[in-house]
């Protein structure tokens, strides 16, 4: 299945 | 009387609604020359794809959104992702922008293939908004607030939203009175924006169809957050 490109956004670390 | 607390809470995502906008490279493009309808399209999709990638950082620093269920958090995501983005370009088009600036972008949007029964509440919204004359506390806040609608399709835990829903409400509703003293409509005049909102994420739901129809193309984090093949 497609990785889902929202996930990979909301996993990488939030920029301070 | 916003406690030491609330301010605290306000500041963290008023901090992230202003540190996480569309690049400035990416939005000097609008005032580019080119005028043809494709070019448009494509720079408006451009935008678009980039004002996602910006609500997903802003969201993420929503207290407690990162604390949620992942797929909770994928369908705030993809629930609101319409709404958040009509509010923050209507919060932009109605800013302070050099002269000319608004005629160029609004004459842009209304060649590009966009249907006229879509842009009509469009362009109402702006003006409603631009109207309100929003602090920046309340445009970030209300932007939050609409990302965290405890409703949307496929929420599983709606009482957890409505838990981090909550507290944003509160300080909204005393933000309104502290910088609009005169006008006790205010707080309800800002959430009627958010069914206003809802109206248009309809419409843009129904312009979504027409544009598949006649094989639109949309990068993919488009297609993925509107749910089109």
């Amino acid at each position: 299945e497609e990785p889902s490109l929202l996930k990979k956004l909301l996993l990488a670390p939030a920029n301070s | 009387v916003i406690t030491k607390d609330q301010q605290a809470f306000m500041n963290v995502i008023l901090d992230a609604y202003n540190r996480h906008q569309i690049p400035p490279d990416v939005a000097k493009k609008l005032l580019q020359e080119q005028y043809s309808a494709e070019e448009n399209f494509l720079l408006l999709t451009e935008m678009a794809t980039s004002q996602v990638q910006v609500l997903v950082e802003f969201t993420k620093h929503i207290p407690g959104f990162l604390s949620l269920d992942h797929e909770d958090q994928i369908a705030l995501l993809k629930g609101s992702a319409v709404e958040a983005s009509f509010l923050r370009s209507a919060q932009v088009f109605s800013s302070k922008m050099p002269n000319g600036h608004t005629e160029v972008l609004e004459e842009r949007i209304r060649k590009s293939g966009i249907s006229e029964e879509f842009m009509t509440p469009m362009f109402n919204f702006y003006k409603t908004i631009g109207e309100l004359h929003m602090v920046e506390e309340e445009q970030a806040l209300l932007t939050a607030i609409t990302i965290m609608t405890p409703d949307r399709p496929y929420v599983k835990d709606q009482q957890a939203v409505e838990r981090l829903q909550e507290p944003m409400l509160d300080v909204l509703r005393k933000l309104c009175a502290l910088h609009h003293p005169h006008e006790p409509q205010y707080f309800a005049r800002l959430l009627g924006r958010l069914t206003e909102l809802r109206t248009l994420n309809h419409y843009h739901a129904e312009m979504l169809t027409s544009w598949r129809m006649n094989d639109h193309k949309f990068t993919p984090l488009l297609c993925e957050i509107w749910d089109v093949q």
